[in-house]
């Protein structure tokens, strides 16, 4: 199956 | 000191239609070249970043770079009060503990004024990488909402394919399948109305449907969506606002575990 993933994890923080 | 005047203020209504249901609360940075928002929802699943350019306002000043943080539920009860019709001005001054809407009627025999108080809120923000996407897709906005309408009834989650054939939306549930798929448009009377895929290589993704219906709110901001893939980051889906800046929408996609 699918697992939702967190935007965070893409984006780094500024 | 800061003030935006916004003729058509109706637009900041949708706008906030638009963001809503999505963001419990967010800061709106102010500065001379305009208005930005961005933020996460409360799941931390996607992204709402907002741009309203300074020279799309009527009037627009902005003496020092101010943040305010809103509370988006208490916005839209002020947002109520305003005509469709009506023009709107926000003001604050510089480090404000409260903003300042103000809605004239259109002849301007009618003034209401509501002040709202600010929040203090610790949000990052996050780095978007520029990206050259594998997919980019132009389609009606009413389209796209009717399509996440329609297939979210099916299941919680929609893949989304896209190929120089065309581009296929699908789910599954409970009770069976769906899809839609739609053609690249040969020739089109209106631009509005066409689907226009660009197309490095094809692309097949899957998203909660919960999060694309709830991006289609934009959908009366603009009559035309477009969606950008690549594999294994996250969708774009940006509705422009006529000449004052976008909202674009990131969201995570679903990944093998």
């Amino acid at each position: 199956s699918k697992g939702q993933t967190r935007i965070s994890s893409f984006f780094g923080r500024n | 000191m800061f003030e935006a005047r916004l003729v058509q203020g109706a637009l900041l209504k949708k706008i906030l239609e638009a963001i809503k249901d999505l963001l419990t609360e967010a800061s709106w940075d102010c500065a001379q070249g305009g208005i930005q928002l961005q933020a996460m929802d409360n799941s931390h699943v996607s992204l709402v970043s907002l741009t309203l350019r300074s020279d799309g306002f009527d009037k627009y000043r902005c003496d020092r770079n101010l943040t305010m943080g809103m509370n988006l539920a208490s916005m839209t009860k002020i947002m109520k009060c305003c005509g469709n019709d009506e023009i709107i001005t926000m003001k604050a001054q510089d480090e404000p503990d409260t903003v300042t809407f103000m809605f004239e009627s259109k002849n301007g025999d009618k003034i209401s004024e509501y002040e709202m108080k600010l929040m203090n809120l610790d949000q990052d923000h996050l780095g978007i990488p520029e990206t050259d996407y594998a997919c980019v897709i132009k389609m009606p906005s009413g389209e796209f909402a009717r399509i996440c309408r329609d297939l979210s009834q099916f299941g919680e989650s929609m893949v989304i394919a896209c190929s120089k054939n065309g581009i296929k939306f699908s789910t599954s549930g409970d009770i069976g399948t769906g899809n839609v798929k739609l053609a690249q448009t040969s020739s089109v009377d209106k631009e509005e109305e066409a689907v226009i895929i660009e197309m490095q290589e094809p692309v097949t993704l899957t998203f909660a449907c919960k999060y694309l219906n709830n991006f289609a709110k934009a959908t009366p901001l603009s009559p035309v969506v477009s969606l950008s893939l690549s594999p294994d980051v996250p969708l774009v889906v940006e509705y422009k606002i006529e000449d004052i800046g976008y909202v674009r929408y990131y969201l995570a996609p679903k990944i093998e575990d």
